[in-house]
């Protein structure tokens, strides 16, 4: 079954859905088949990767309601080898409306496991709203593993310690096997003394969990979406894509030594 | 009683913190008295005007909960004529913990309601976390109007139109003054066509809801934060504070219109 990273940050704007869509073409172009769940009310990895609304009529919000099979929300992509299950307008209301849902945690680790055998992946990445509620928590307790976006800015510190207790919970109460899978350093400007500084903090805090592929702030990865490609379909020479491509090579040569 | 602006994008990232931060300092620096409440679990806006965590033992929801008189939860700031409410840790878990509250969506009015006579202030900004759930929700219940920051990216347009049925829920189901204050569009950046594009876009949308004053992309203005001060006290020649000291004169100006 699918290795299952949730790319998860509450602070917002830092690059999860950047980081989401552009991780799973890095990866999809080097034959792995990728799946990503758009799990953000704003659906922004849905657009990012070009959907049009008559894709958008079956989504998350229906595999959490239990309305739709994982498999029969699954739509393909632009991008050979990476599919999506998109989220739809209703996924807004979800936090408040699904409040009394049983086993509201498991909604996608329930519908992961109910798929068995009727879908067929190699990663799935979780794109997450900039929140630790009733979404984000879903999507921790059906990961293997989190993937932190995390943008070279002095209040993206913050909320990490935060982020860290709440993954901790997670593991205690609902997901033994949930680990730190990385964080990803974003938006790194190398003008900028206080990229150097953060970037050094965290690598303090975190150590080797830090991926040594730093993605740069390059305009070309925030173009790229209103193109409704992945940067690495819109400008494959830029920066951006380079280090999404790097990015890629180097989670699967940690995959490989685990 | 004063003039209740909720500073609102369900978009992560958009400068949410950074324009109630430094808006609420140039207002203050005119001689408004102003109040921030910190209604982010983030506490970005705390952090950002320099609290000590000795600061931070009551705040907003401490308020929430009826726990702390609004007047008792406010604390002076490094700036003059600025106080704020500030953000704690037991934010973060309000918006489950608290789903069963009496009245859960006018928590914040009724504390303004209760604090008339206590407090004395021209304007208050609510500084919002990057979700329409419950903390928003109380934010725009309370609110005389919204301010929206939105950042010259592609993504950010994507949920304007739910926030604006959101504001208009309200309006209809909780809150009649309801309105929006304006559109300030945030990280503009001349060298990068696309901020352009997303300018117009917005403005073709919004029509004079959206301030002359654009904010422009300034690393000044995100190294402020690390020294916990307001860009305008860290450095008020930069382009970052000239520009959020031309949207309070265009805000006061609209103020004094109406
Ligand atoms: N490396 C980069 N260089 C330049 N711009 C970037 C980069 N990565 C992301 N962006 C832009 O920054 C903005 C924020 O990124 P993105 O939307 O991916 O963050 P997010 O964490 O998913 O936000 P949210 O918290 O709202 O879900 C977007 O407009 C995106 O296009
Ligand atoms: N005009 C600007 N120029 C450069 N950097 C900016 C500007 N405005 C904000 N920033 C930086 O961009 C990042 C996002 O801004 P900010 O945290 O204020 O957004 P927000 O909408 O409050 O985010 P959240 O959704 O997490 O609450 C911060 O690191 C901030 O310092
Ligand atoms: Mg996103
Ligand atoms: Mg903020």
């Amino acid at each position: 079954s699918p290795r299952i990273l949730a790319v998860a940050n509450q602070k917002g704007g830092v690059g999860k859905t950047t980081t989401a869509i552009n991780l799973a073409t890095a990866l999809a172009a080097v034959g792995k088949r990728v799946l990503i769940l758009d799990l953000d009310p704003q659906g922004n990895a849905s657009t990012g990767l070009g959907l049009e609304a008559a894709q958008r009529q079956t989504g998350t919000y229906d595999v959490l309601i239990g309305a739709a099979a994982m498999a029969a929300a699954v739509v393909p992509t632009l991008v050979p080898n990476l599919s999506i299950v998109p989220a739809t307008a209703d996924l807004a209301g979800a936090e408040i409306e699904l409040v009394d849902l049983e086993r509201r945690e498991f909604r996608i680790a329930d519908a992961f496991a109910a798929a068995r055998g009727t879908i067929d992946f190699d990663y799935v990445l979780i794109d997450c709203p900039p929140a630790l509620g009733f979404l984000t928590l879903n999507a921790l307790v059906a990961a293997d593993a989190v993937l932190v976006p995390l943008q070279c800015e002095f209040f993206a510190l913050e909320g990490l310690s935060h982020l860290i207790r709440t993954i901790e919970r997670v593991r205690e109460k609902f997901n033994p096997r949930l680990r730190i899978q990385g964080v990803v350093l974003t938006m790194y400007d190398k003008r900028n003394k206080l990229s150097d500084l953060v970037a050094a903090d965290v690598r303090g805090f975190f150590g080797d969990k830090v991926y040594d592929t730093v993605i740069p702030r390059n305009v070309r990865v925030s173009e790229a979406p209103s193109h409704g490609k992945p940067v690495l379909l819109y400008d494959l020479r830029c920066s951006g894509s380079q280090a999404y491509i790097m990015l890629a090579s180097e989670l699967l040569k940690q995959e490989a030594a685990h």
